[in-house]
């Protein structure tokens, strides 16, 4: 299965995020 | 299931992903912990190919079910791991102050087509690491201007 981004996002330099994915 | 970055998305984005364990029975889109170690934004579009799953089928244990409830609250939102306010404010401290007799040419040649605040900050940096570059030819200070031949 894909695992894709679930909306459009920006991520800063220098910083962590928590990505939404759909698995498809 | 277990989410883990594709050759694709480590190739193509300057990210680094953390493998993650997920439930996709609970909830149709999961979360996953992305590092942005550039001084640089990414942008992700909808739908990008970032990863693969591999099914678990058991579970020896789990280190922690969830985000803490503070974090849980600002999903989506950023965490700085990188401060630079108080660079910043320290910076301001040297704001109009003279530019130190060594730099003044530096000076000159660094600000041309430059705006006002941009001059403003320019001069700020050099005053504060004014000590850093060479006051004469005898003082050799951090940094040192040096002729050597290519081979």
């Amino acid at each position: 299965k894909r695992v894709t981004v679930a909306d459009d996002v920006k991520i800063s330099g220098l910083t962590e995020a928590l990505l939404d994915v759909y698995i498809e | 299931y277990i989410v883990q970055p594709s050759n694709y998305f480590k190739d193509k984005y300057k990210l680094v992903m953390a493998s993650t364990l997920v439930d996709i029975n609970k909830l149709s889109t999961c979360k996953v912990r992305v590092l942005n170690p550039m001084d640089v934004e990414v942008t992700l579009r909808q739908k990008a190919d970032v990863g693969r799953e591999e099914l678990i089928k058991r579970i020896v244990s789990v280190i922690a079910e969830e985000e803490p409830e503070k974090v849980k609250q600002k999903h989506g939102q950023l965490r700085n791991v990188f401060e630079v306010s108080s660079t910043q404010t320290k910076l301001h401290q040297f704001m109009d102050q003279p530019i130190p007799d060594h730099l003044k040419d530096l000076y000159e040649k660094s600000v041309d087509d430059k705006s006002q605040e941009q001059q403003r900050s320019v001069a700020a940096l050099l005053c504060k690491f004014g000590e850093a570059f060479s006051k004469n030819e005898w003082d050799v200070g951090l940094t040192n201007v040096a002729e050597h031949s290519i081979d």
